[in-house]
């Protein structure tokens, strides 16, 4: 465990707390797109089969619990909560998810560290989670403008990304075989998506201005 | 042959 890692996994916790922080404080998921939390929750059920059966760590593990049960609050709240399901923007937050999902598998099929059940899901998981913040960066640009705790959410969200992709060059420096070629390149796709979210939150924030995406 | 493969990251 590195620093940058730990900086990783702390930001991605902030990004969970930030969106239940805002569910709850406002019982509102307005801006949210439920797709994109539905996909979170697809990312972390595949990928942490082996909880039970791949102890790794304590604080591995509470994490994974912590992330699992997290993402599928915030979906419970998003579909069923009474209050908070009114206000999500159904009209809004139409990107076909589904496909992301069938080729994200697709892949995870052909390219995946080992054949096996676990090793194909975890790539799916990979490769699904580089793509699903997708949904939520169209609603953004679609909603045009974006509230504080939702550009702060995404933010957070690019923050984890470059800071696994530091953890993964000090451990390829430090470690002797350490290829994890599946995660570079997904991540690096990952945060790229991100690329122009963090320019135009910069511009926002260098103008101190409402964060506008260009529709 | 090489170790289980361990993914020890989340």
């Amino acid at each position: 465990m590195n620093a940058f890692r730990l900086a990783g996994d702390m930001t991605h916790l902030i990004t969970v707390l930030i969106l239940l922080l805002k569910i709850y404080a406002t019982k509102s998921c307005s801006g949210i797109s439920l797709k994109t939390q539905e996909l979170y929750v697809m990312v972390f059920v595949a990928r942490y089969l082996d909880l039970f059966t791949n102890f790794i760590s304590v604080y591995n593990s509470v994490m994974k619990v912590v992330f699992v049960t997290s993402s599928i609050a915030i979906v419970w709240c998003m579909r069923i909560h009474p209050l908070v399901r009114r206000t999500y923007d159904k009209e809004q937050d139409t990107f076909r998810h589904y496909f992301l999902v069938a080729g994200s598998f697709g892949l995870a099929l052909l390219f995946n560290e080992n054949f096996t059940f676990r090793e194909v899901c975890w790539a799916f998981s990979i490769y699904l989670e580089a793509v699903a913040i997708l949904p939520q960066l169209v609603l953004l640009q679609r909603s045009g403008n974006v509230d504080n705790l939702t550009g702060q959410y995404v933010f957070f969200l690019g923050a984890y990304r470059v800071f696994y992709i530091l953890n993964w060059i000090y451990r390829y420096f430090t470690e002797k075989h350490f290829s994890r070629w599946i995660s570079w390149i997904a991540g690096l796709v990952q945060t790229a998506l991100y690329a122009d979210f963090f320019y135009y939150y910069f511009i926002s924030w260098k103008n101190n201005s409402k964060l506008q995406l260009p529709a | 042959d090489e170790e289980e493969y361990k993914h020890d990251e989340l």
